[in-house]
């Protein structure tokens, strides 16, 4: 086959809220990992309230770590995906998806078995 | 399902209780007429009251109503500001403050044969999972349910499910007239 010179790809993120667009590139981290960027990540945990608001957002650091792994599982539970405590491609899918902003921890859960 | 911290909820002493509800004057959007606006909130709003003795009443005094919705951009002064296309799409306030707030930067469809856009997102099913948190509900994991916290573009979540329905009962009691047969029979035939 003859391929072009040049390839241009086009990618279409229009589906996708700008800020958390790219937060594609978090798939498969877990605790220990280090990706530049996952403090954006942490903002949005912060957000709607998977982890607590004490910390100043300048001070996230883009590390995995313990405090973070409790926020994404506490986020798994709450979002009925699978607990793993890493960033796999469902709950990434599931935190780029639009949603509602009221927080999702300010509530009382009740659970009822069907 | 789940509450808001505390339970609120709303506590007119009447039944059925009669909630009014009107529309800003000017934090609209100008592609959907309004009174096409008007119809899908007012089948979001029947479906909460067919399930518990709340009634919605539309009313042209704004500043008076219970809920008062309108579509704003980015920071509108209530601490939440809105972030534009896609992202966070809404949010309202536990009862009983009654402010129902769309961003104003999607594009909000209420037909998706004529909006052709990937990120069209149906308010009708924005406004029935609002009206939710205007009543006293919380987010639930149950992903089925209106009260689910996340909406796909191009989809619609209209119908309430098992887990919305019990939860706002347990609110404000049941509707009479509802009955959980007809519920759980609509439910299997649509897991069927």
């Amino acid at each position: 086959s003859i391929l072009p010179d040049k390839v241009t790809v086009i990618t279409n993120n229009s589906t996708h809220n700008a800020t958390w667009h790219d937060f594609t590139r978090f798939i498969d981290a877990e605790m220990g990992s280090h990706v530049i960027g996952m403090s954006e990540l942490k903002k949005y945990f912060t957000r709607f309230g998977y982890l607590p608001m004490t910390i100043s957002d300048s001070n996230f650091t883009d590390n995995f770590d313990t405090q973070f792994k409790s926020a994404v599982t506490l986020y798994q539970t709450k979002l009925g995906l699978p607990v793993t405590g890493k960033l796999d491609s469902d709950t990434i899918t599931t935190i780029m998806s639009p949603r509602c902003g009221v927080s999702d921890t300010a509530h009382k859960i009740h659970v009822t078995k069907h | 399902y789940s509450y808001f911290y505390g339970k609120p909820r709303w506590s007119r002493r009447m039944s059925p209780m009669t909630l009014t509800y009107a529309f800003s004057s000017t934090d609209m959007i100008d592609y959907i007429s309004l009174s096409d606006i008007k119809l899908v909130l007012k089948r979001a709003f029947s479906r909460w009251s067919s399930v518990i003795p709340v009634n919605f009443k539309e009313t042209d005094k704004y500043e008076s109503a219970d809920i008062r919705i309108g579509f704003y951009h980015g920071d509108h002064g209530d601490g939440e500001a809105f972030d534009g296309a896609l992202g966070v799409l809404a949010h309202s306030f536990s009862p009983e403050n009654g402010r129902f707030h769309l961003d104003a930067a999607e594009t909000w469809a209420v037909d998706f044969e004529t909006v052709k856009s990937r990120a069209a997102i149906d308010l009708e099913s924005v406004a029935t999972h609002e009206i939710g948190h205007i009543l006293g509900l919380g987010h639930t994991s149950v992903k089925e349910a209106v009260m689910y916290p996340s909406l796909s573009p191009r989809t619609k979540k209209v119908d309430l499910k098992i887990d919305d329905v019990e939860g706002v009962q347990a609110l404000y009691g049941s509707n009479p007239n509802f009955k959980f047969s007809s519920l759980l029979e609509s439910e299997n035939s649509s897991n069927d």
